[in-house]
């Protein structure tokens, strides 16, 4: 564990509570991308399943049920208690075009083909795309309210913290895991427009028409 | 580290 790897969670921690709150306080999801948060939840189940197999630590434990935990609560807001709020019309992404590139890759690339390793790695390629549902849905009706911003700001930052990590554990445990930083920086690719947006043009985002 | 199974990132 080191700085950059905690900072790193816990700015994922806090992208999902951001996000959590923000749809329990306003009652609201519309302009959150249900699609989205399904794929996160489906990125956690299939990368957790260790939690049965492995002990690795109290840490590790705890935060993994806690990330489940919190994304299938988001889905269920979503869904099913705030459902009427959910802006389905905008929220088009045709998910099966992230789905089965990705099903297929985990199947060609991967460290061992094993049921498991395979749902891994299908769970890291996965989160890289994750989020275009919601980017797509932002640039389909030209606005972001702030707090969601702030929420594609922390889940942006917790890869790029990521990468620092990785640059950190090569040099000091001569340790590096190909798949995740191959897929993690594509994933940060994704976010650095948005980045600038939220930069620039500061925290309510509308995309030019 | 190996890299199978007993991932310590999250």
């Amino acid at each position: 564990m080191n700085i950059f790897r905690l900072a790193g969670d816990v700015s994922h921690l806090v992208a999902i509570l951001i996000l959590l709150m923000k749809i329990w306080r306003s009652k609201s999801c519309a302009g959150i991308s249900g699609r989205s948060q399904v794929l996160f939840a489906l990125v956690f189940t299939t990368r957790y399943l260790d939690l049965f197999t492995v002990y690795i630590s109290a840490y590790n434990t705890v935060m993994k049920v806690v990330f489940l935990a919190l994304s299938y609560a988001t889905v269920y807001l979503i869904y099913m208690r705030f459902r009427n709020s959910y802006d389905s019309e905008n929220d088009t992404f045709r998910v099966e075009f992230l789905l089965i590139p990705v099903i297929g890759l985990s199947f060609l690339e991967n460290y061992a083909f094993t049921p498991l390793e395979i749902l891994w790695t299908f769970s890291i390629f996965l989160e890289s795309v994750a989020i275009m549902p919601q980017l797509f849905m932002i640039t389909k009706t030209g606005e972001a309210e702030s707090i969601t911003t702030h929420y594609l700001f922390f889940l942006g930052l917790y890869r790029a913290l990521y990468i620092a990590n990785w640059v950190w554990r090569y040099h000091t445990e001569g340790f590096y895991d190909q798949i995740a930083i191959v897929s993690g920086v594509v994933q940060t690719i994704f976010y650095c427009d948005f980045f600038y947006l939220y930069v620039t043009r500061g925290e309510e985002i509308r995309t030019p028409s | 580290s190996d890299n199978e199974s007993g991932k310590d990132e999250l």
